[in-house]
């Protein structure tokens, strides 16, 4: 029996699918660069250097033309589906989820 | 400080690298709220069962799938979700980029807005490809960008052959050790086939057997054939289905004859026919008494090999060696011998002595090998000798680990020995 939860098994049929937010501009890439280790946290606003130079690492690993600007061969490499492991470290075991005291 | 913690996964630091399970058998799950509701449950697990087992092919660890133990003992726990999933602090996407996610020594997560397909499947994501990469994450593996790894963070769409490669298996290795461990018997396996010319030629494969599974060795790519090992049951015809102790191939202008042999019975493999003769031309049966095809052998044996330009079968028990003259059906008077007297150890003391595992000729290094544990000896060969004439007939030299010679011969966890 495919495992339902609710009593009318609404959740069963296909969520709407959710697409991921195209990465499609400065702060859209500064984040993906610094969820996969490529740059620090993303600051309030795109600083251009810091961005370029991140871009730059990544173009270099991605075998792409390491000019450190967000091209659009730049842009279709960060959009490709990838593992969510950042590229530089593994991810250490999640703390078991807290409960709520009783 | 009530409740007992749930077990840790024991960790051990390998040799400067990074950390590790220390575990022999790890234990997984697919979680039963975690399962995809794209695939069949059992497909899913199917899958699964596979992509741990492409990796216990590679190195000494298997992988046990665990549907009974209490949640926080099992050590590897796999789960589908949407978005916010499974009490995981990373949110999932949605359909597009991150596909799935693992944690070292830990779970694995997989995005159920992805189209996950079987491998059959050329359109989606293979499922059996992505649980390969993250499995590779909870054993340790970080991303790579080398072409030809299973560990480049980014999805290659369905390749023809979908294998761990050499880097692969070298990065996890460094983690976990080489694949290590004794053989009942090891031979090559001569095959007559007709080249597109129509002219017969002999072609060779290497075959370990270890308990009731084997594995095909490829020599020309340095490891075993994919998919290896499999069951002796599934591969051979009539033998015994495990603890083979010796193979020996009777092989002179006249004759060709295969024979294995366990316990005090000897069976003739027909190798045209893929399976055991029942009768010889006598009409006797087979199996047969060792005692009586081979007089004045003893048995059970450790292992024997036949040496084509003597055309004698040593055969090996203990200490002792008997050569038997195959023209004669008898053991030449001058034998048993002691083994360090028929094959002395070039080095004083560096000698299997007794209880050899395997005695192996191989065509690939024209070479007899003893195989003792996780070590072999090479038998001094003609080429040796003309190189060093110095070198004792039959000498040993030296021993040196098998698995730096023979790569990869791995074991896998017996519940998906017939995957």
């Amino acid at each position: 029996e495919p495992l339902f939860h609710s009593r009318d098994r609404s959740d069963l049929e296909p969520a709407p699918l959710r697409r991921a937010q195209p990465i499609a501009d400065p702060l859209t890439a500064q984040r993906f660069l610094s969820k996969y280790g490529w740059a620090d946290a993303p600051p309030a606003g795109p600083r251009a250097t810091g961005l370029a130079e991140a871009v730059r690492r990544f173009q270099k690993v991605n075998a792409l033309p390491a000019s450190g600007r967000l091209d659009a061969v730049t842009l279709a490499a960060m959009n490709r589906p990838r593992c969510g492991v950042p590229d530089t470290r593994l991810l250490s075991r999640p703390p078991p989820p807290t409960r709520s005291k009783r | 400080s009530l409740r007992p913690r749930p077990p840790q996964p024991e960790v051990a630091t390998p040799r400067g690298g990074p950390r590790a399970f220390a575990k022999r058998t790890l234990t997984w799950r697919l979680l039963g709220e975690g399962a995809s509701g794209q695939l069949a449950v059992d497909e899913q697990r199917h899958i699964l069962r596979l992509a741990f087992r492409m990796w216990s092919e590679v190195m000494p660890l298997d992988f046990r799938e665990d549907l009974a133990s209490p949640g926080a003992a099992v050590d590897i726990k796999l789960g589908f979700g949407r978005g916010r999933h499974l009490g995981c602090p990373r949110v999932f996407d949605g359909s597009g980029q991150e596909f799935a996610h693992a944690w070292r020594l830990g779970d694995i997560h997989f995005d159920d807005d992805e189209h996950f397909t079987p491998p059959s499947s050329d359109v989606g994501i293979s499922l059996l490809k992505v649980a390969v990469h993250e499995i590779g994450h909870v054993l340790g593996l970080p991303h790579t960008y080398r072409p030809g790894s299973i560990m480049q963070p980014n999805y290659i769409p369905q390749e023809p052959v979908f294998e761990l490669d050499w880097s692969d298996r070298k990065a996890v290795q460094k983690l976990y050790g080489s694949c290590e461990g004794s053989f009942d018997t090891a031979f090559d396996w001569i095959r007559r086939e007709r080249n597109p010319q129509g002219a017969v030629t002999l072609r060779f494969s290497t075959y370990f057997f270890r308990n009731s599974w084997y594995w095909l060795y490829e020599n020309r790519n340095n490891r075993t054939r994919y998919g290896d090992p499999l069951q002796i049951l599934r591969g051979w015809h009539g033998i015994p289905a495990q603890n083979i102790d010796a193979y020996v191939h009777l092989w002179t202008w006249g004759r060709d004859e295969r024979y294995f042999f366990k316990g005090n019975q000897y069976w003739r493999y027909n190798s045209d026919k893929d399976q055991t003769y029942t009768k010889d031309e006598q009409g006797r049966s087979y199996p047969k008494l060792i005692s009586e095809g081979f007089p004045g052998i003893p048995s059970p044996l450790d292992t024997a090999f036949y040496d084509r330009r003597k055309q004698l079968i040593y055969f090996f028990k203990e200490s002792l060696v008997f050569a038997f003259d195959v023209n004669r059906d008898r053991v030449l008077d001058s034998y048993p011998k002691k083994i360090t007297e028929v094959f002395p150890g070039i080095q004083p003391r560096n000698h299997p002595f007794r209880n050899i595992d395997s005695a192996y000729y191989s065509y690939a290094h024209n070479s007899v090998f003893f195989f003792k544990g996780n070590a072999y000896w090479k038998v001094v060969n003609d080429k040796d000798k003309q190189k060093h004439s110095w070198l004792p007939s039959n000498g040993l030299f030296p021993k040196q680990s098998i698995s730096e010679r023979w790569f990869d011969i791995c074991d896998v966890h017996t519940s998906t020995l017939n995957m």
